[in-house]
């Protein structure tokens, strides 16, 4: 159990009279397996256990009169500035500001699409959903009986082209005069050559104010790949991380946000429309650290 | 880029690095490396991939259930679930069985929809009631009418469910006693969908449902993707749970049986 292990980690080092080099390599071990548990990405947490033992290695920590103190400290202030330290809103400057989901399967791009309306229709602003899944069925229904719950209007064709669709669908938002469109979108594997067009030619059509990559809280190793590849093919504004209402550490943080550079701006908490908290990198970092 | 090569330690390096973002988590990766470094010495790789094919269940070979047999699906959110039982059905019907499809998920939006559209796509019955928020009720109308048309196979289609949640667990235990106590004549077996891409929490997954129901079999669904599922290793050595299908695409014919060979083949490729 993780938690166990970090607190044991800690409670060890913080006992230690002084800091030595073999304490240091033997508490670097633990960490790293402890991290592999939480599911940061293998590199990441080589790189991590790495930069925590040349800090401790440093003077102030040697000096220190509580030096296991301090060692936790740098372990937790390093996760902290992986994560992100400052909290990143969305940035909707046009009018009307356009938010594109894009991730793989079963992500939780449709029901985010929904607590993300919801969320701005409770700020007072005026949005528009698009159903642009055409592939998977259901899916349209599925986005329009979210809006009917969070009481936003969804633009759908049922089925046909998703370039179209979502052209069409701005174009109603504009007049409409809505401050947001939302578009939710198949979710499609990052080997797909295929999709990964369609969705580039969504983005270069409609220029989005936010691209936001959905990923699953409980993702693995794999989330350092698959963010990897929605990075290098759409200009990514940020992500939401899924499903942290469960158990699961959430390392994918820290591997999603070293590979792409970008904040994590929410995080799901709920299958409800009220299940979406903003990303906050020091609650993180104390989940992946137990 | 294994292949070949005389255990050193840049080769042991590169197999735990492999293994590692298979997400077989370092406990059984430690425990591979240990046996490999202290048993290998020439043809590696080898040796390896029959380590690793040795710690699988065997390969899987679906047949037609000669009693009638109700397949439970359960899972966590967004697994693969209501796929996987369109795949299963359609598996089942190709193999001249009689089948039935309860859409059991009565939680979340289009759920019945969704496997309404998928059920006429395998052609066979489909039970569902859309005034219902009570599975069990269901359920219980499913199996009444699967054993009314002599269904072979029932499949129950079921509310992704994540395992912290007690009222959703005690839901699932529920059903299970339900199919239990009022149609014994059925065989029942409880199937849990994973996807691939989910790391150690797949681990806590079975443990917890596999508290509320029986656990005689595990999908993992999304191996047309990058991740590797290594997640089958622990499943099967730690808790006696062997993967019998993968999931391998969006269509109703994208499911396989499980294969060890293949699957070790593919993953040290
Ligand atoms: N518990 C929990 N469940 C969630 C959360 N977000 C989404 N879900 C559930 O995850 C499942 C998948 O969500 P969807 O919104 O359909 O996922 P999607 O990315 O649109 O799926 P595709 O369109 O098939 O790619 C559903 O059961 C949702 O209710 C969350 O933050 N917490
Ligand atoms: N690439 C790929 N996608 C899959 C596979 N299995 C399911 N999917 C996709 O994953 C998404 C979620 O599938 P569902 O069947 O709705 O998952 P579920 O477990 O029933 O979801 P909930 O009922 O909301 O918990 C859909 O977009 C499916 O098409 C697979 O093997 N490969
Ligand atoms: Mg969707
Ligand atoms: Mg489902």
């Amino acid at each position: 159990q993780i938690t166990e292990r970090f607190e044991s980690i800690f409670r060890s080092v913080r006992g230690l009279g002084k800091i030595t080099d073999k304490n240091i390599n033997d508490t670097a071990r633990e960490i790293r397996r402890a991290l592999l548990d939480a599911d940061v990405n293998f590199s990441v947490a080589k790189s991590f256990v790495k930069t925590v033992q040349e800090k401790a290695q440093g003077t102030k920590v040697l000096k220190s009169i509580k030096p296991g103190q301090q060692f936790v400290k740098i372990v937790q202030d390093e996760m902290v500035a992986l994560l992100g330290e400052k909290v990143e809103d969305l940035e909707l400057t046009s009018k009307p500001s356009i938010i594109l989901l894009a991730g793989l399967q079963g992500a939780g791009k449709t029901t985010s699409a929904g607590k993300l309306a919801n969320r701005l229709k409770k700020s007072g602003k005026s949005v528009l959903m698009v159903a642009a899944d055409v592939y998977r069925p259901a899916a349209v229904q599925q986005l329009i009986m979210v809006g009917k719950q969070a009481e936003v209007p969804v633009y759908e064709e049922g089925t046909g082209d998703p370039l179209a669709i979502c052209k069409r669908g701005i174009e109603k938002a504009r007049s409409l005069k809505n401050d947001v469109v939302i578009l939710d979108t198949a979710g499609r594997l990052h080997l797909d050559g295929e999709m990964m067009t369609e969705i580039q030619s969504i983005s270069d059509a409609v220029n989005p104010d936010e691209i936001l990559f959905v990923a699953d809280g409980m993702t693995g190793q794999d989330a350092v790949k698959s963010a990897q590849a929605f990075h290098e093919a759409l200009p990514l504004t940020g992500v939401i991380l899924t499903k942290m209402d469960g158990d699961a550490r959430g390392g994918a943080a820290v591997s999603i946000r070293e590979v792409t550079g970008k904040p994590i701006k929410f995080i799901g908490t709920s299958e409800k429309l009220d299940g979406l908290d903003v990303f906050d990198p020091k609650r993180i970092a104390d989940r992946i650290l137990g | 880029k294994l292949a070949g090569k005389r255990v050193t330690p840049e080769s042991l390096e590169t197999l735990e690095e492999q293994l590692l973002s298979a997400d077989l988590g370092y406990i059984t990766v430690e425990s591979i490396l240990d046996v490999v470094e202290r048993h290998s010495k020439s043809d590696f790789i080898q040796k390896v991939n029959e380590h690793l094919v040795n710690l699988l269940p065997g390969k899987f070979n679906p047949t037609p259930f000669e009693n009638p047999t109700i397949l439970l699906v359960v899972g966590v959110n967004g697994t693969g679930k209501t796929t996987t039982a369109a795949k299963l059905a359609h598996l089942y019907k190709k193999m001249g069985q009689t089948v039935t499809l309860i859409a059991a998920d009565t939680y979340r939006a289009a759920a019945v929809d969704q496997l309404k559209i998928w059920g006429n796509r395998v052609g066979c019955n489909l039970v569902c009631n859309e005034k219902t928020a009570e599975p069990t009720s269901v359920l219980f109308d499913g199996l009444e009418s699967a054993r009314a048309n002599k269904s072979d196979v029932v499949i129950v289609d079921t509310a992704g469910r994540l395992h912290t949640y007690s009222n959703l667990m005690a839901e699932l235990a529920k059903m299970y006693r339900v199919v239990e106590n009022r149609f014994p004549e059925f065989t029942l077996r409880s199937l849990i969908v994973m996807d691939a891409s989910l790391g150690q929490n797949s681990i806590i997954q079975a443990k917890e449902f596999g508290k509320h129901v029986k656990l005689d079999g595990a999908i993992l669904t999304k191996l047309d993707g990058t991740a590797r599922g290594g997640i089958v290793f622990p499943l099967f050595q730690e808790l006696g749970i062997p993967v019998e299908f993968i999931g391998i695409g969006e269509d109703l014919y994208d499911l396989e049986h499980f294969d060890p060979n293949a699957y070790v083949d593919g993953l040290l490729g």
